[in-house]
């Protein structure tokens, strides 16, 4: 909370946008603006109209440099913009920064995530320390057709104008906490001998030799990916890891997700039937990668680039009783399940589960 | 003497460092050497605030982590101080 406790005396308030930027559309800017209020609007029983008043609330404009609010912007990147707390005059008002690259995606800096920020210190909120928090202070992308207030920030603004009037609350994500025993993941692969857990719209990164886990947005490393990863897995030999959600798959190398992705998972030879992958692991050593459906598994040759015969098979009949598998990965020689908060350590050579433990063990904690 | 690389990026970096301070943790600057000790510290304690919020290991020191998080796009309003 901003010190003070500011906050507006009344719930139905009024915009105005002064000007506009020349690297967008004003139309794109117009409904970045709108989109941006609504996150608001949505969680409490604020209510946003647009004015052409002087002395609307909150009045947004494109600053350039010294703007005369003795807070002089710094040209392209660093500081995006700055909000001011609710008041009179400045009070409410947002400033973002003319020279910085807007856009209503992923290129330079998305108007709508920062207009949004920006809000939330023109209702009286100030940064989290949250990193998945929409109030968190340094710039991070999400895709604006994906956006979700987290609930951090949800609880922040409910906490200055109180619930909205619904027998169900809106609820958001929560930023994983790697020592958090109740954890489980969508996805795991391991990546150029790092591991990478999946979750939401965060990945645990986690290098063998270093003490702590690295906690990023997907978005960070690959713009283009949607949040909610199911399935992943490595094939080393060509440097490359697949991704899957529903019923499409995205192959990344590095940084770059090739052309044509992504691609039906039908393309791998999974039957119709067949609509998600819930978990996926590849053993270099064969050249067989192992698919996890429900209660059964497909088994793929990457030389061959087609299932074997004879699939799917039974989990139980060929892994023992690990349920349905939420991730996998594959390392040292052996196999990692993951079921909820569980984790099954599997030897594929005697082709017995040979230990159990907390889904969380490979974070130190 | 021209001034080594090295010391050019000290300076730049103590020049980084403290004008996000400033402009985020509310760091006062006094130029005047009787009190630069005072000073020093002053930018200590605040560069420890900065890493304490961002989560970052507390060394009070401007190391790789501290200046990559210094160097990210962000909002400019500060952290910890009211906004007027």
């Amino acid at each position: 909370f901003t010190p003070g406790n500011p906050k507006w005396k009344r719930n139905n308030l009024t915009y105005r946008i002064v000007n506009y930027t020349r690297k967008m559309r004003q139309t794109d800017v117009d409904e970045a603006i709108e989109k941006a209020l609504n996150v608001w609007s949505s969680v409490t029983p604020l209510t946003f109209q647009k004015t052409e008043d002087k002395d609307a609330d909150i009045v947004i404009s494109f600053a350039y440099r010294d703007h005369q609010d003795n807070s002089p912007f710094d040209g392209p990147n660093g500081q995006l913009a700055h909000a001011f707390q609710p008041g009179e005059g400045i009070g409410g008002d947002v400033h973002l920064d003319e020279e910085e690259a807007w856009s209503k995606d992923a290129r330079g800096y998305n108007l709508f995530i920062v207009v949004a920020h920006e809000l939330g210190h023109s209702l009286g909120l100030s940064h989290s320390n949250d990193p998945g928090a929409l109030m968190y202070p340094t710039y991070a992308y999400t895709d604006p057709n994906e956006f979700i207030l987290p609930q951090d920030d949800i609880d922040g603004i409910q906490a200055i104008y109180g619930q909205i009037n619904a027998a169900v609350q809106p609820t958001g994500p929560k930023t994983p906490q790697a020592c958090d025993p109740n954890l489980t993941f969508d996805a795991i692969t391991t990546l150029r001998g790092e591991l990478m857990f999946f979750k939401g719209r965060y990945m645990l990164r986690k290098h063998p030799e270093r003490a702590e886990t690295e906690l990023n947005f997907i978005s960070l490393f690959w713009p283009k990916l949607p949040s909610g990863i199911q399935a992943a897995y490595e094939n080393v030999e060509k440097d490359e890891v697949l991704l899957f959600k529903e019923d499409k798959y995205w192959v990344i190398r590095g940084y770059d997700i090739p052309h044509g992705y992504p691609k039906p998972i039908y393309r791998l030879g999974f039957p119709k039937t067949v609509k998600r992958v819930n978990a996926a692991y590849s053993d270099e050593t064969t050249g067989k990668t192992y698919f996890f459906v429900a209660d059964r598994y497909w088994r793929y040759d990457e030389n061959k680039k087609s299932m074997d015969q004879g699939y799917p098979r039974k989990i139980v009949h060929d892994f023992g009783k690990i349920g349905r598998v939420d991730a996998a990965f594959q390392t040292d020689g052996y196999v990692y399940f993951f079921h909820g908060t569980t984790q099954f350590q599997f030897d594929p050579r005697s082709k017995r589960i040979v230990s159990q433990r907390k889904s969380i063990s490979w974070f130190n904690c | 003497f021209p001034v080594g690389p090295e010391a050019e990026d000290e300076g730049q970096t103590l020049n980084l460092v403290e004008t996000y301070l400033q402009n985020f943790y509310n760091l006062q600057i006094d130029h005047h050497p009787h009190v630069r000790q005072r000073s020093k510290n002053h930018l200590v304690e605040k560069l420890k605030e900065m890493q304490e919020f961002f989560g970052l290991q507390v060394t009070g020191k401007p190391d790789l982590e501290t200046l990559e998080m210094m160097n990210k796009p962000r909002c400019g309003v500060p952290d910890v101080q009211q906004y007027m």
